[in-house]
């Protein structure tokens, strides 16, 4: 699974998923990336977010959605609301990370996996490239 | 404001098994690609939505992603793709599932969600609507890989289960 969020200057936010899913699946199985609201996500009141990982567990937690609303209803930092869904989704007997901005520019990310392919950008002049920890 | 762009490119146990350097280097190399293209159209002060499509392209062609060109393969050995695309401006989103003909299913999100009235559309339908969008077409096997051809040997080989020390995707 591959995954974009931005904010961009005017303050607006964007998510973007694309996968070809899990080896072997059968059945016509579709996992949370184009489930809006599981794997992709993306609310100017809050964040955009992409997910990857265990579909199965995204979409019962609905992970994407979930995240922006416990900023927007909740209060929660971007970060606190990304580990959080984490965590729920671990719960669930899942795994997997996420990306998410802000419409402020603040960005977060996390997992529970060994690894997540990851990088980052910013006006700023950041730029980070990272695979584990 | 500051423009800010994040992707990722997937998770799971990459090491040791599972992640050769070369790979690793490589994927590294399709990240930054990534970054750039995003990085160019808010840089100019362009739109997130713009930015994410176009970074998610590039990761979509690129073989060491399970995305596009480079996905794992279903049971019977064909790929099949899904993508979605949300707008924060609106909520406005659409996406794809099934796909197996579409080159880029971002792409095909995208025009669903503002060339359409639907939101989600899905397998062979969704591609006919692609190709009515002029979004390229391509054969199946432009998305397989001897490596997730080899992965796919090794799931069926072990039984076709979703066992986690096996699993790919």
């Amino acid at each position: 699974t591959i995954g974009a969020v931005a904010a961009d200057s005017q303050g607006h936010v964007a998510a973007a998923t694309s996968t070809g899913g899990l080896t072997a699946k059968r059945w016509g199985r579709v996992g949370d990336s184009p489930l809006i609201g599981a794997g992709t996500y993306a609310d100017d009141r809050a964040c955009a977010v992409s997910a990857t990982g265990l579909g199965e567990a995204f979409i019962r937690a609905v992970g994407g959605h979930q995240l922006a609303m416990r900023m927007l209803l909740s209060g929660e930092s971007l970060q606190a609301a990304l580990d959080a869904v984490l965590a729920d989704v671990g719960a669930l007997g899942g795994t997997g990370g996420l990306i998410a901005v802000a419409p402020s520019g603040e960005a977060a990310w996390g997992f529970t996996t060994p690894g997540m392919y990851r990088a980052m950008a910013s006006g700023n002049g950041e730029r980070h490239v990272a695979v584990y920890d | 404001m500051s423009w800010t762009l994040v992707i990722h490119g997937g998770c799971g146990a990459m090491r040791p098994a599972n992640l050769s350097p070369e790979v690793e280097e490589r994927s590294r190399a399709g990240l930054d690609n990534a970054l750039d293209a995003g990085r160019a159209i808010l840089a100019e002060g362009g739109s997130a939505i713009d930015a994410v499509e176009a970074a998610a392209r590039v990761l979509e062609d690129d073989p060491c992603f399970n995305a596009g060109r480079g996905s794992v393969l279903t049971a019977d050995g064909h790929v099949e793709l899904d993508a979605a695309i949300m707008d924060g401006r609106d909520r406005n989103a659409g996406a794809v599932a099934g796909l197996r003909t579409t080159r880029s299913p971002i792409r095909a999100a995208r025009a669903a969600m503002e060339r359409s009235p639907h939101i989600l559309l899905t397998y062979d339908q969704a591609d006919v609507f692609a190709r009515e969008q002029g979004l390229e077409q391509v054969d199946n096997d432009y998305f397989i890989t001897p490596e997730r051809k080899a992965q796919l040997d090794k799931v069926l080989a072990a039984g076709g289960n979703f066992d986690a020390d096996i699993k790919y995707g």
